[in-house]
């Protein structure tokens, strides 16, 4: 029976820019996931992968990586990217540019930040149904905490934690402020 | 393991060989570079937290079980993705709700009639807050945000294991903790450094002992967290720990307890101005396995399955 399953597997999948993205917004860029939900065969590979866009001045917001590994690899444009480890400590705080890779290790914290009109990049997850964690942005791991909660841990006023809780009405990427776009 | 890891012959019960003190509590942890640990891939600590104390929000680099040894209180787990599902009702379904607000006393009080006042009541909305009590088994996910917080007078005490030679994990096997809050000293960091300095990379171990202590948000230059958040630069310096009093450890107190949004409990009593759960919640109840006699006539335990008559009816 190998020849039902293996020999004729679906082994391709088109996440460039044309493809259709998971993750969209007008003014801050796209990102499109592959995993082994829409490629079957990289279950067998334990491997799954992310193309993204940012277009200048945009953010993807800090998050990390729950169960993998990642290479990120710069196809076009420059970005400026931080990563952080478990100490706190920045283990990276540079540019990106095409033809480069940077490395992030899982659970270390990631933020990148367009400098270019179009930063375009690939990112080779070493889990096949590898998944991300939000630090900012709505549906986050602070939002998800109670505000009293969140007011205790950083010894903040209500107040100060709602607007931690609730100011970014952005899951994923942050388009440009106003100020960035016009100077632009 | 590495290879010959395992070729014990002899093997020791240990305790804690290093504590760390916090303003609410201690963290205790055993060398997970014993060969004993790490043989098995695992790595053990002990956190003891005091009443009305917080044990910090963190993730771990690998899947976690929590034993509770002694206490009780309340946990909350960020699972990446999913819906705030705790939901305060408006004020006019406040009246009505059955719904028990934990520990309003003090300061906190005090707050949330000021807001009333002032007409800006805000709705807060998190994710599922549990209980937890004596005797029970935490399953923490790898990378999912945990806290604790102790709201009774016996001091929590907490067994953890961290297994580091789980698939889940693809660091090395050495435990590590990722704090979202203070400046706190790792509780593994000193055993990672050994680490280092045995592999002969002192320089390296000294300019991380040097940078020690610091949360995942203090390595992000303030101008990307101003904008990833859209808040002002003083919770950005609050986030990062750099106030002035942040040296409370991953364990800190709370002033005036906390107050979330927890279901009612069956059987509940209040005990300076805070509610002890005596039972287990109606959902914990009905799947507890149910006495059935056997063909032998003994009574034995089976779990009570759709379609079987049970001692409770549906």
């Amino acid at each position: 029976g190998l020849e039902e399953t293996i020999c004729t597997a679906r082994l391709r999948q088109n996440i460039g820019s044309s493809s259709s993205p998971d993750i969209y917004n007008p003014e801050a860029g796209r990102i499109k996931t592959v995993t082994s939900f829409d490629l079957p065969a990289l279950r067998w590979l334990r491997l799954s992968a992310e193309h993204g866009t940012l277009h200048r001045n945009a953010m993807f917001v800090p998050h990390y990586n729950l169960n993998a590994n990642s290479a990120i690899y710069a196809l076009r444009g420059r970005a400026r990217l931080q990563v952080v480890n478990c100490n706190g400590n920045t283990v990276f705080d540079g540019e990106l540019e095409a033809g480069r890779v940077l490395i992030v290790p899982q659970n270390f914290a990631v933020a990148a930040k367009s400098m270019s009109d179009r930063f375009q990049y690939v990112s080779f997850k070493t889990n096949d149904n590898a998944a991300i964690a939000r630090l900012a942005g709505t549906q986050s791991t602070l939002s998800g905490v109670p505000m009293d909660v969140l007011a205790a841990t950083y010894n903040m006023d209500r107040n100060e934690a709602r607007q931690l809780k609730n100011n970014n009405l952005y899951k994923f990427l942050v388009p440009p402020r106003e100020s960035e776009r016009r100077a632009a | 393991p590495q290879q010959n890891e395992c070729q014990l012959e002899q093997l020791n019960a240990l305790e804690p060989d290093n504590r760390i003190e916090s303003e609410g509590g201690i963290i205790e942890t055993w060398n997970p570079n014993n060969r004993q640990f790490r043989c098995a891939g695992v790595a053990l600590s002990r956190c003891t937290l005091q009443r009305n104390s917080l044990r910090r929000p963190f993730y771990s680099n690998a899947p976690q079980e929590i034993f509770i040894q002694q206490g009780s209180g309340y946990f909350g787990m960020v699972f990446p993705g999913c819906p705030e599902t705790f939901e305060e009702p408006q004020e006019s379904e406040q009246r009505e709700s059955r719904r028990i607000r934990e520990s309003v006393q003090g300061e906190s009080r005090r707050i949330r009639e000021s807001e009333q006042g002032e007409g800006r009541r805000f709705r807060d909305s998190h994710q599922k807050v549990n209980r937890f009590r004596e005797g029970d088994l935490i399953a923490v996910p790898t990378g999912t945000v945990f806290w604790m917080y102790n709201d009774q007078d016996t001091p929590v005490i907490a067994v953890s294991l961290i297994d580091t030679g789980s698939f889940q994990n693809q660091l090395d096997e050495m435990p590590r903790r990722f704090y979202l809050a203070g400046n706190q000293e790792q509780e593994f960091l000193q055993y990672q450094q050994q680490q280092v300095r045995g592999r002969g990379e002192q320089r390296r171990g000294r300019e991380q002992q040097e940078n020690e202590g610091g949360n995942i948000f203090s390595g992000f230059k303030r101008d990307f967290l101003e904008d990833a958040l859209n808040v002002n630069r003083h919770i950005v310096d609050r986030l990062q720990g750099r106030n002035e009093d942040e040296e409370k450890g991953a364990i800190v107190k709370v002033r005036g307890g906390l107050s979330f949004v927890t279901p009612p409990e069956r059987q509940s009593r209040h005990q300076g101005g805070s509610i002890i759960e005596e039972d287990e919640d109606e959902e914990d109840e009905w799947r507890r396995p149910h006495h059935q006699k056997s063909r032998r006539g003994e009574e034995e335990e089976r779990p009570c399955r759709r379609g079987q008559k049970c001692e409770r009816s549906n």
